[in-house]
């Protein structure tokens, strides 16, 4: 069971999570189904640069995040950025889409310019998320628990930065026994997908340069 | 890279400092 404790945080990390989104009428271009190279690239890295802004913005929600050390703060944000959009981009991939939709997504990605050797780890990513029918709170928990990895590069203030993920830990734990009882490895599959996230985190810079490249 | 994250990092400071015009 959930405290009463552990569902107001719950509740306040969902309600962040859903007021920050990136503005409507870029996401509507995202849906336009003719596009030149160029106008997909000028559009996917303008949404790109929303997706950190979003981020920032349901980051200063997390309790206690504010009260880091402000280099700490950066440090954090900067070192899961990259992480946090995969995230958000596999739940929006994942969402039951209007007819049509999701194909025109793929497509603007498939299209791109960007290798097949970086868009098809990325795929397996969103369909391996797909598969674990993950709720809205369980998107919400995990982006917050990425956030607050303390192993990320330039974090002074480890222990501090811990103390703040344990309590999400665990009611992202409690949520799962709560929610999917049926499959007892479901927590353990979500942190899993950590794993594959620095992965992707990894060859990000990597794909980049090839895309602009390209 | 290396732009690429000073980009990043710009970004973040500015968001972290202000608010993100909705």
């Amino acid at each position: 069971e959930l405290s009463q404790e552990q569902q107001a945080l719950l509740n306040y990390i969902v309600e962040a999570y859903n007021k920050h989104r990136v503005p409507q009428d870029m996401a509507k271009k995202l849906l336009q189904e003719h596009f030149s190279a160029e106008e997909n690239f000028l559009l996917l890295t303008e949404m790109a640069t929303s997706h950190v802004q979003v981020l920032v913005e349901f980051t200063k929600n997390i309790p206690g995040f504010q009260s880091l050390d402000h280099e700490d703060q950066i440090a954090l944000l900067k070192g899961s950025a990259v992480e946090a959009m995969f995230l958000r981009s596999a739940e929006v991939f994942t969402k039951k889409r209007p007819q049509g939709q999701t194909e025109v997504l793929e497509e603007r990605i498939r299209k791109s310019g960007i290798s097949e050797e970086f868009i098809t780890p990325m795929f397996n990513f969103y369909k391996s998320i797909g598969e674990l029918q993950m709720r809205q709170e369980e998107h919400a928990l995990l982006t917050a628990i990425t956030i607050l990895s303390s192993d990320r590069p330039y974090v002074k203030d480890q222990q501090a930065v811990e103390q703040l993920q344990e309590p999400m830990l665990e009611v992202l734990w409690k949520f799962c026994k709560l929610q999917h009882p049926q499959d007892p490895q479901h927590f353990a599959r979500l942190l899993g997908r950590l794993t594959e996230l620095r992965t992707l985190n990894h060859q990000h810079a990597e794909m980049l340069e090839s895309w602009r490249m390209s | 890279p290396s732009g690429n994250t000073i980009g990043l990092e710009a970004i973040i400071r500015k968001a972290l400092m202000g608010k993100y015009d909705e």
